[in-house]
């Protein structure tokens, strides 16, 4: 596995445990919806997203970047979103315990209350309590440059229109979260990105965390 | 036909947000 690499002198943040210890891999099932097995699974890919770039133990931006877009180059609003909200502790990496808690949403049996919330704070680009019209052009454009798509102004302003015709409900020109629960519920196939059906069991995508286990039938 | 549809409908089909590539092998 990666953790076994030879030392990297340049390699400063390098954890000293080479594998993730049994009480912590319990604490984070108690946390979770995942069991102590799959949480072990979910270790063998974080072992592999986090040492593709940089062999440090932390899930680097690029390291998402390249796991999601098989490059590591070019900026992404939506990666930059999600990053952001893996890091719990905003210093720039992910942590496996960050990583843990943000599959957690992703959970098939993860209530549809905390996707609907996850996903406005992704959209939510600026933090302000609120989806603004402004943010939704952004990510409009932003989707526009990653399919290599072009629309004109005019059908971007129609599109932003129709959208707030549809979603905000009092018209004040930005989307609360009440606007945006109601308008998802009615809309379900806007949550798709969030459920992973391999989080199921997570233990067969990944089965060489049997190899690695501490815990024999947890 | 664009106009139509809602801008989260294509917001939502972004690459960066589709996490299920992260268990690609």
């Amino acid at each position: 596995g990666c953790f076994e690499c030879l030392p990297n002198p340049i390699n400063l943040r390098r954890p000293k445990k080479l594998r993730c210890a049994y009480k912590e891999l319990v604490r984070l099932s108690q946390e979770s919806r995942f069991s102590v097995n799959e949480v072990e699974a979910l270790y063998e890919l974080f072992k592999k997203l986090s040492c593709s770039i940089v062999d440090d133990g932390f899930i680097h931006k690029e390291e998402l970047q390249l796991a999601l877009f098989q490059t590591s180059q070019g900026e992404n609003l939506f990666l930059d979103r999600v990053f952001d909200l893996f890091d719990e502790k905003r210093n720039g990496v992910i942590a496996f315990e960050e990583f843990i808690h943000a599959l957690n949403v992703f959970h098939p049996c993860a209530p549809m209350e905390e996707k609907i919330d996850f996903v406005f704070k992704l959209y939510d680009l600026r933090q302000t309590g609120f989806i603004e019209r402004e943010e939704v052009k952004q990510m409009v454009i932003a989707i526009l440059m990653e399919s290599e798509m072009k629309l004109s102004d005019d059908l971007l302003e129609q599109i932003l229109d129709k959208t707030f015709a549809d979603v905000d409900a009092d018209r004040d020109g930005r989307i609360n979260k009440e606007e945006w629960k109601d308008f998802v519920i009615q809309h379900p196939s806007l949550l798709r990105n969030m459920t992973l059906p391999y989080l199921k069991d997570i233990s067969t995508v990944f089965p060489s965390f049997v190899f690695n286990t501490v815990v024999e039938n947890a | 036909q664009p106009v139509a549809m809602n801008a989260f409908e294509l917001i939502s089909m972004s690459k960066g947000l589709n996490l299920g590539n992260l268990f690609d092998e």
